[in-house]
């Protein structure tokens, strides 16, 4: 899902 | 969120402001490649798509990086317009040389064959990090051709050197900390491109050291 690889970084 | 990522991303933003500073004081784009500048434009156009659809709001994560995507990609496009319109005079144009399409088509490549989900997206996601991860090889073959460069723009590559260091530590702090945090991609893309760092790095400190301006051999 999303989360899993939510890309949160820059 | 960790001190060694959002020192990275401060280093980001601080190595753009120093090229920008470079480009301001000295009123010309010599020793810059304008080729890796553009490159970098892509790869923020590219990897920010999901600007398009993510609320800020949603929580404090998202707007720290909503604010950073936003600067990322303004201040890239600033700086390609400064040196294809504003200082168009001064840019090394017969050095600027390296045939971006050796780079762009591994990349997309790259991005079509290995990606974490197949969606738009997704690959378009991945393009963005194989393609930063050799962005900066346009700056470093012009830096090697010209020999010597303005104190500015080598602070400018020792920044970004230094940006990716500290997200290199970030994903070991997160591997260790965090559970199930797997982000193969990332890490082999983002140790490439530290790793092309290192031959610029002995160098710069080499003349840094002596106080003299980054000479190549």
């Amino acid at each position: 899902n999303q989360q899993q690889h939510g890309h949160d970084e820059l | 969120m960790n001190l060694f990522r959002l020192g990275g991303d401060l280093l980001h933003v601080f190595s753009i402001f120093v090229l920008t500073l470079k480009i301001k004081t000295s009123k010309n784009v010599a020793g810059i490649s304008l080729r890796t500048q553009q490159l970098y434009l892509l790869v923020f156009c590219t990897r920010y798509l999901d600007l398009l659809f993510t609320n800020p709001f949603r929580s404090g994560l998202t707007m720290y990086n909503t604010v950073f995507k936003i600067l990322f990609i303004a201040s890239s496009a600033y700086i390609v317009y400064l040196m294809r319109k504003k200082y168009k005079q001064t840019y090394s144009v017969k050095d600027d040389t390296f045939r971006v399409e050796f780079l762009i088509v591994p990349a997309c490549l790259a991005g079509t064959l290995f990606h974490y989900r197949n969606t738009f997206f997704e690959i378009v996601w991945a393009f963005s990090i194989y393609m930063e991860s050799v962005a900066i090889i346009p700056q470093l073959y012009l830096l090697q051709k010209t020999g010597e460069v303005e104190n500015l723009t080598s602070h400018y590559i020792a920044c970004l050197g230094g940006y990716r260091a500290l997200y290199l530590l970030n994903w070991v702090w997160r591997f260790f900390t965090e559970p199930r945090y797997r982000h193969w991609i990332e890490w082999i893309a983002g140790t490439i491109q530290t790793a092309l760092y290192a031959d610029f790095f002995y160098y710069y400190f080499l003349n840094k050291t002596k106080g003299q301006k980054l000479k190549l051999p």
